[in-house]
């Protein structure tokens, strides 16, 4: 088994959670901050079997859109004043999948 | 090391807690939610000996009992309407055991 | 890759995160609560290459610095009372370091 934990940006968390849920996986949100722009984003716990990674990656990737977009960058990030809003990408899922050792429902 | 993640119902997080704690077990507790009923629940983590994730299984086994109740269930929920509660297992636990390759305490 | 989770005072987390971003990790802050004291604190999420490891270590011992405090227990933690604030280290960080077995930005 492999839990995969998918950072996403939170306007993108509730279509990807039902995207999910109807293709059959069960997840777990947290509502998770971004450290460099602060902004509340939400990390996906998704537990499930090895052969389903591809298909999970396959669903997000739909389902969570990279785009460009204007944001208000907190005025202390590293120290220099943004007094324009900056271009950052944002959307898309960072996704790390980790090795399970044992899954129990005790 | 073992680092177990233990998705218990919201009200059942604080009996279980305690009951780890009191076996003297630490614990660092998590608001989550359900993505399906959308419903609060509490993942915890609870970094272990190898040696004692059974006994740890076993208190979550005894403190979060499972048990059916009725539920209401968010009217678009894959697209049906539900205007009656519906039955579904609640309680319980769903548990992750992931190896720890490193414990510090910097 | 590694995901460090490390699990610091809330009142550090700001301060934890913004020398890991000055450093160029990414970061992603958890709002988390101790089992024992139940006061609020911080687990934070850094996925980093193998051998960034060490670093981001010695980035957390400076920046999440250990000491004592006296803190009011919940009166019925472990069934005693308390009635006298009770001396604790705070601070510092608890860090598990687990694998990452696939690293993707779908
Ligand atoms: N130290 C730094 N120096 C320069 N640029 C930086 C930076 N930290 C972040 N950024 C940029 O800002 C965007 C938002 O980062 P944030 O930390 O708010 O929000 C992040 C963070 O919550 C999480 N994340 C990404 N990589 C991570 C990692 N390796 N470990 C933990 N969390 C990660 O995913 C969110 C989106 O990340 P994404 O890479 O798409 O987009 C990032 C990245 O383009
Ligand atoms: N493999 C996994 N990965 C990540 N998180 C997991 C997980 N398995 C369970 N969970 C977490 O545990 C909660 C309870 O799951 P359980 O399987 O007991 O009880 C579930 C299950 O009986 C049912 N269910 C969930 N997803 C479903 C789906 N896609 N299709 C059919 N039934 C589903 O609804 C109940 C409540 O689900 P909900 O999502 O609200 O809440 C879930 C979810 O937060
Ligand atoms: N192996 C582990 N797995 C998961 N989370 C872990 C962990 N070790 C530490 N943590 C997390 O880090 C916080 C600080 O732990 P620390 O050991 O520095 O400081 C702890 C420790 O000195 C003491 N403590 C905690 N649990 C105890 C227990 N069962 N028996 C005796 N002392 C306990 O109280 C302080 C505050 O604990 P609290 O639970 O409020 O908050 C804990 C908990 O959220």
């Amino acid at each position: 088994m492999k839990m995969i934990m998918a950072i996403v940006q939170a306007d993108d968390a509730h279509k990807v959670t039902q995207a999910l849920n109807e293709a059959g996986y069960r997840v777990t949100r947290m509502a998770t901050q971004g450290g460099w722009l602060r902004r509340e984003n939400a990390t996906l716990l998704v537990g499930v079997e090895d052969t389903r990674v591809d298909d999970v990656l396959r669903i997000l990737r739909k389902a969570a859109q990279r785009r460009m977009a204007y944001v208000n960058v907190p005025g202390e990030v590293m120290g220099a004043y943004h007094p324009q809003p900056l271009e950052v990408e944002v959307g898309g899922a960072t996704v790390f999948v980790l090795n399970v050792e044992r899954f129990e429902r005790p």
